[in-house]
């Protein structure tokens, strides 16, 4: 059987996906683990800032509260 | 408020819309009250007047479409997102998208009700931006209001009259 993901990744699937759609983040590709995970901060920051939202650059339940609501789909740049 | 960087706006006040297709979700007399009532939220407030036009190429095409739909924005299905516009522009500039994955309903609180939707993809396909004020109807988030007493905020109308002025027939 297919091994379920764990919260963890689930949480981080959840975050990559939002902010590759709506903040820019490149899709994973060929840039190193620590690049991406800097990408993946700054772009959570900007979210966490157009929401007014603790701006920890880290995945936190409000955060990933924000991520599940539905929402429309146009990128938000205004930040 | 927020608009688009750039000059994103219509050069004219009259604009066409058009409605390509229908969700099965309504009835197609709820759906195209539902478009006719979110145009008019901004009609209200600005000199902007929206004629339906049933062939041709309108200057607001709506369309209810799935998943990849070919514009590079593909929907989620179910939740998640929920529609997207385009701001004023030649082409695809000011259609609206919406999801046909979600369950769109007339009045009922539950689902998502298609008047709200509409009008806040609406704002976008005349310039405005998403705001960063939560009572804004151009917050991102989907927040369900009483569509029966539903007025847009001042944010909204600041917004939408930085573009194209106040209605000067009120």
């Amino acid at each position: 059987n297919p091994i379920a993901p764990s919260a963890d990744e689930d949480r981080v699937r959840i975050a990559e996906n939002y902010l590759t759609s709506l903040y820019g983040l490149p899709k994973q590709g060929s840039s190193g683990t620590e690049r991406r995970s800097n990408a993946l901060s700054l772009r959570l920051k900007e979210m966490q800032q157009f929401f007014g939202l603790a701006i920890t650059g880290t995945l936190d339940e409000e955060t990933i509260k924000v991520m599940k609501k539905p929402r429309c789909g146009v990128p938000d740049v205004a930040a | 408020y927020s608009t688009f960087a750039g000059d994103y706006k219509w050069k004219k006040h009259d604009l066409t819309y058009r409605i390509e297709n229908y969700t099965p979700d309504m009835s197609e007399a709820e759906v195209d009250d539902s478009i006719k009532r979110a145009l008019q939220l901004w009609a209200d407030v600005t000199p902007l007047r929206f004629t339906r036009i049933y062939s041709g190429t309108a200057d607001i095409m709506i369309s209810f479409v799935v998943g990849d739909h070919r514009d590079g924005y593909p929907f989620d299905g179910p939740n998640g997102f929920l529609a997207h516009a385009f701001p004023p522009f030649e082409g695809i500039g000011g259609d609206a998208h919406f999801d046909d994955d979600e369950a769109f309903f007339y009045r009922s609180p539950q689902g998502y009700n298609l008047f709200l939707v509409a009008a806040h993809e609406f704002g976008h396909s005349l310039g405005l931006e998403h705001s960063q004020d939560p009572g804004a109807l151009m917050y991102p988030t989907y927040v369900y209001r009483d569509v029966d007493t539903y007025a847009l905020s001042q944010d909204d109308v600041s917004g939408i009259q930085s573009l194209y002025g106040p209605n000067t027939d009120v």
